[in-house]
């Protein structure tokens, strides 16, 4: 589009279809296409498009100040972090690479592994703790995940641990049985410290289409969300979809997943994200 | 505001004596808005209505009784058909043993799972087969998969410190020596832009000829699933799909999107995670899943 010159008709038809392929839903789309649509027809230059774009899609983006929140002093201690999600959105692998990125900044982390249902669940994270350097907490397979939640809190406590993360089983948000159990995962915790667990992830695979405004409603509905985890970034899909999340709930993107290694979370950052959506 | 459920696109088709252009281009908008709601690609929703329109111009429905019904089975037909047409078929095993079988697909979407739900309906059905751990980078894959073997009561090959091109070749002559009629090879998830990992996969599919090939895609996928889809299909040119995870509230687009980018056939629907929850994959279902 941008080596044709002039912008006409078919050019914000193409604009919107390219909008619409990075999954941040039809309605998104249109309104971003509303909003920019006299300007582009009145001629601009292609420079200008991609430019125009990026500001309308930045403006729709909550701001994660990571040093703010990664470099304050923790108010708690320890300083508990959920993270939750469907199954294989990448939540073991991202409690390994945040057990990780803790603990370069001289933090003391420990981790649980409340996923006790999944075939080798607490195996796949304890390979993590090792990769990150962390101690582990896990139970036996079946075992009920919110003891799991319970004891490592307690024990997070005893020893003096500057972050605990705790590790769930995937769940569809459908599955009302399952979603109870995570409430009460939660709750168990909060018994303890009623400001636990002080964040809940949610990761969310960019590879998931509208299906994951559904999970960020609902998983925020069910246990309070307050940050969503965008992994697998470093594929083909765009994640789009934090567009819609972010316009229809408060819910800041906080880190996004770009790898299956250790180092592979980085902080979210909106302009870096809102270019990467047009290429 | 042109509505996105069918149901009511339907209401209003059916209710129309006339066809006119206005009320053909309102449904086909309305019917591509359903789409892509649904998660169907772009391109893949723009093409369908096109077709969809240029056959509700034509004379079968202007001469039908009921055209605006007419319209509306056009629509579903066309889903159906594009997505496998009405009867469903199970890939048959029937070369020369043993059969070799090859799961692939992107991180997370369900293979490790999809073998031992595969392997456990081949049991039922009096096959003895060899499930192989071939996935040596996830952590604790090979132990997952064991697990899910004991689970099944299956048969387990692995090895540790061996490339996945080393475990899958021993476990074919395992099969051979043990008369396992059937090798399953779980590999890792991987990306379709992935080279060197894409190029293990060729590696496999050369030396070990697999007579299946199945590509597993999560039910929930969006826009993106026809790029990973195109890309195995056009390296590995797998076999069929299993579209997995369909037990949530995905709409499930990605179902037609991969079937008209790549006209393979979706040959299992995973329902679950337990055992038990893997079917066959049903068109018409699916159509209605789509259409909301
Ligand atoms: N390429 C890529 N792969 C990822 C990323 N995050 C996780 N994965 C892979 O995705 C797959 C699933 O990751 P898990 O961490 O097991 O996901 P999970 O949500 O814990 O899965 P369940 O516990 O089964 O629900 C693994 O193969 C990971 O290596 C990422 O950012 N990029
Ligand atoms: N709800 C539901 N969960 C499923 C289904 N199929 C698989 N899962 C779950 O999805 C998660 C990922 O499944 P895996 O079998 O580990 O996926 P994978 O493709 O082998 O993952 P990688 O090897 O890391 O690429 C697990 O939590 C499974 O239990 C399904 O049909 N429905
Ligand atoms: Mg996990
Ligand atoms: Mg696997």
């Amino acid at each position: 589009i941008t080596d044709r010159g002039k912008i006409g008709e078919q050019e914000i038809e193409e604009i919107e279809a390219a909008l619409i392929q990075t999954d941040m839903g039809v309605d998104m789309a249109a309104e971003i296409m509303e909003s920019v649509r006299e300007r582009m027809l009145k001629g601009i230059s292609s420079d200008e498009v991609y430019s125009i774009l990026a500001k309308e899609v930045q403006s729709r983006l909550k701001v994660f100040e990571w040093d703010d929140e990664i470099g304050k002093e923790l108010h708690s201690k320890p300083h508990v972090i959920l993270v939750v999600g469907v199954n294989g959105s990448g939540k073991t692998t991202t409690v390994g690479k945040l057990a990780a990125m803790h603990s370069r900044f001289g933090r003391n982390v420990l981790i649980a592994a409340a996923d006790t249902y999944r075939a080798a669940a607490a195996e796949q994270l304890e390979i993590w703790s090792k990769r990150a350097g962390v101690d582990i907490i896990k139970s036996v397979h079946g075992a009920e995940p919110a003891s799991v939640g319970h004891d490592a809190l307690l024990a997070a406590k005893a020893r003096g641990v500057d972050v605990l993360i705790v590790d769930s089983a995937g769940r569809l948000h459908t599955k009302t049985n399952l979603m109870e159990e995570l409430k009460k995962i939660s709750r168990v915790m909060e018994k303890i410290d009623p400001a636990a667990p002080h964040e809940i992830l949610l990761t969310l695979d960019s590879n998931n289409g509208q299906n994951a405004l559904l999970q960020a409603k609902e998983f925020g509905k069910a246990v309070g969300v307050t940050g969503l985890v965008l992994t697998k970034l470093d594929g083909t899909a765009k994640g789009g979809i934090v567009l819609s999340i972010n316009n229809e709930l408060d819910i800041p993107v906080k880190y996004i997943g770009i790898g299956e290694e250790v180092e592979d979370l980085e902080p979210f950052e909106v302009e870096a994200f809102a270019s990467s959506l047009f290429y | 505001q042109l509505s996105g459920r069918f149901a009511e696109i339907t209401k209003n088709l059916r209710g129309l004596g006339k066809i006119t252009d206005k009320n053909i281009s309102d449904t086909v908008r309305s019917v591509r808005r359903t789409l892509l709601e649904a998660d169907v690609n772009y391109k893949v929703a723009k093409k369908f209505t096109e077709s969809i329109k240029s056959k509700a111009m034509g004379d079968k429905v202007l001469r039908s009784v009921s055209p605006g019904q007419q319209i509306v089975k056009i629509i579903y037909d066309e889903l159906v058909e594009l997505m496998g047409g009405a009867s469903v078929k199970e890939p048959e095993l029937k070369g020369k043993k043993p059969h070799i079988v090859m799961v692939v697909g992107l991180q997370g979407s369900g293979k490790t799972t999809f073998v031992a739900k595969y392997a456990n309906r081949l049991m039922k059905s009096g096959r003895k087969p060899l499930l192989v751990a071939a996935d040596v980078y996830r952590p604790a894959a090979v132990e997952q998969l064991s697990q899910l073997a004991k689970q099944i009561g299956a048969e387990l090959f692995s090895n540790k410190g061996d490339s996945p091109l080393k475990i899958s070749k021993d476990a074919v002559k395992q099969a051979v020596r043990d008369n396992r009629d059937v090798v399953i090879i779980d590999t890792a998830g991987r990306l379709q832009i992935d080279s060197a990992m894409m190029g293990e996969l060729r590696q496999i599919k050369e030396s070990l000829k697999p007579e299946l090939i199945l590509f597993v895609a999560d039910g929930m996928s969006g826009q993106d699933a026809v790029n990973a889809a195109s890309e195995f299909a056009a390296q590995i040119d797998f076999d069929g799909v299993v579209l997995t995870k369909l037990d949530g509230d995905a709409r499930g687009g990605a179902a037609l999107s991969i079937c008209a980018a790549t006209n393979k056939p979706i040959v299992y629907a995973s329902m679950g995670e337990s055992i038990d929850t893997l079917e066959l994959f049903h068109p018409d279902r699916m159509a209605g899943r789509i259409l909301g």
